[in-house]
């Protein structure tokens, strides 16, 4: 019998194994839009795959996106497939889909801690980080948010092995940091990076490793602003929005600030919903109302991206 | 598997800088084995932490005796944990 990417329960959790087998029906379903590559392995050998979404040419303008970087957010990978689902389905459909795909390409990454993730299905549901060793230390693993070289060791991240927020030995020193840097780098018009965490309800921009406002302050300030209304707007959830060093905290070597340091204006990242009562264990209930209104919020930048071409 | 018997995720709101401070303390301290959910913004944002169950006496100690507000958000993690594991094997069946 053959599968099909409609019998998926959008709704459920998922293992890492039927996740990737799920990609490979959604690529079946859609030959002519959707193709899936491999941009490395982590570090316990496992495939980090990407979905292309594509109509042809060669080197387009691309949107990145990737979830669960941090491997405990579930509902991040989750928001992931449907919303891969969502961007094959709604193409034809939906004008904005429509007209962002015949002119860029968009690439979701849905595990980009793979290790981490299977970990968190095998042995321990709350691990956040990747699965490394580190040289004289008992506690394996890196902060694959940590890791980028973007203000890299610096405020916000740790350099004991053993916390959570270990920023690594070097920048980029994680496989799975690494095969994003040398796909983005390789393919050279990325021009939005947008990386999904759970569970604080932002929509943070760069800079995080430091305060100062970047050039582009103005503009990102009010395109989160219309994402996060156009958000509320489904189920009336509430997003707080602004830089990362004002929002939160100083972070340094974050994604979205390697992104925005190597020319790719429009990097956001986003913190999905809290219900204040869940954290990281976020009930599956609860996967397609997250789903549904991210939707919007990221439709909204990269219609903006399509829209304003640098 | 490792399991979370008991242990319980605290919502603490520091008043002040000063309390936000104090928060990140425990985060030094290894021994309680505390896991910040969310790290202390400062005031006024809430801080997420998962306190494994031996150290819950302590931890809560701690923030009573600086008057710090808190609500218990999770009352035991085990068990959020077992009704996600049993929702994933509806789902598959």
């Amino acid at each position: 019998v053959k599968r099909s990417s409609r019998a998926f329960d959008f709704g459920s959790y998922h293992t890492l194994d039927e996740i990737y087998s799920w990609m490979d029906t959604l690529v079946e379903d859609h030959p002519g839009l959707v193709s899936k590559i491999q941009i490395g392995q982590s570090y316990e050998g496992r495939d980090l795959l990407v979905l292309k979404f594509s109509t042809g040419g060669s080197a387009r303008p691309a949107i990145w996106v990737d979830t669960g970087i941090h491997s405990r957010e579930w509902i991040s990978q989750a928001t992931g497939v449907w919303t891969a689902n969502k961007i094959a389905e709604e193409y034809g459909r939906d004008p904005s889909v429509t007209a962002l795909l015949d002119n860029m390409d968009v690439f979701l990454e849905i595990i980009a801690n793979p290790d981490g993730f299977v970990f968190t299905h095998s042995s321990d549901r709350l691990w956040r980080k990747t699965r490394s060793p580190n040289t004289g230390s008992h506690c394996l693993g890196v902060d694959p948010n940590r890791n980028w070289d973007a203000g890299f060791g610096g405020a916000g991240s740790s350099g004991d092995p053993c916390s959570d927020i270990y920023h690594g030995p070097f920048p980029h020193s994680e496989r799975e940091v690494k095969a994003i840097v040398d796909f983005i780098r390789g393919h050279g018009n990325v021009k939005s990076v947008i990386s999904i965490h759970s569970y604080s309800q932002m929509l943070l921009f760069p800079y995080g490793y430091t305060s100062v406002p970047s050039p582009d302050y103005q503009e990102m300030n009010e395109l989160a602003k219309k994402a996060v209304s156009d958000l509320a707007a489904v189920y009336g959830t509430k997003y707080t929005f602004g830089s990362i060093a004002d929002t939160i905290y100083t972070a340094a070597g974050t994604t979205v600030d390697w992104a925005y340091d190597q020319g790719v204006k429009y990097s956001f990242t986003l913190e999905l919903r809290d219900t204040g009562r869940h954290g990281f264990l976020l009930p599956s209930s609860q996967i397609l109302p997250t789903a549904t209104e991210t939707w919007p919020a990221l439709l909204d930048i990269m219609v903006h991206v399509l829209e304003h071409p640098y | 598997q490792r399991q979370f018997q008991g242990d319980q995720v605290l919502r603490i709101m520091a008043r002040d800088e000063e309390q936000a401070a104090l928060l990140k303390m425990l985060e030094e301290q290894e021994e309680l084995q505390v896991d910040f959910w969310r790290h202390p913004f400062g005031p006024g944002h809430p801080a997420d932490l998962r306190v494994p169950f031996p150290s819950l006496g302590a931890v809560k100690g701690f923030l009573e005796s600086h008057s710090f507000p808190y609500t218990v958000m999770i009352e035991d993690v085990q068990e959020l944990l077992d009704e996600e594991k049993e929702a994933m094997a509806r789902s598959r069946r």
